[in-house]
């Protein structure tokens, strides 16, 4: 999936 | 690290480009200002979601022009059929942020 610490503020999520 | 970024001068004049008409503020795009520049790639969300964590390297979620830059790199890249990588590699990381 994502790296680790992946964060909230990513669009796509 | 020292040397060439892997975004050619070249590439970084046509992602600044379409940096530009987006009309950033303060130098800055929003998620939902990149997201369906990314979308129309056409790939997959879940690689646009990877590309997009590999380059907001400040994770402000935001992206500015050397940023964006590497989200158009990598988004080529992969529509050349050449993996996303799972973390960003030392040569494409902006020299301005070294």
């Amino acid at each position: 999936q994502y790296p680790a610490g992946g964060s909230s503020t990513n669009p796509f999520l | 690290i020292d040397g060439p970024w892997m975004v050619k001068p070249e590439e970084k004049l046509k992602f600044d480009a379409i940096f530009d008409s987006l009309t950033p503020v303060g130098g800055m795009l929003t998620g939902d200002k990149v997201k369906p520049v990314l979308l129309n790639s056409k790939l997959p969300v879940d690689v646009l979601g990877r590309v997009w964590e590999l380059s907001d390297i400040d994770r402000d979620g935001m992206l500015d022009k050397d940023e964006f830059a590497v989200a158009m790199y990598l988004v080529y890249r992969a529509l050349e059929n050449e993996p996303v990588p799972m973390i960003l590699p030392p040569a494409l990381v902006p020299p301005s942020k070294r």
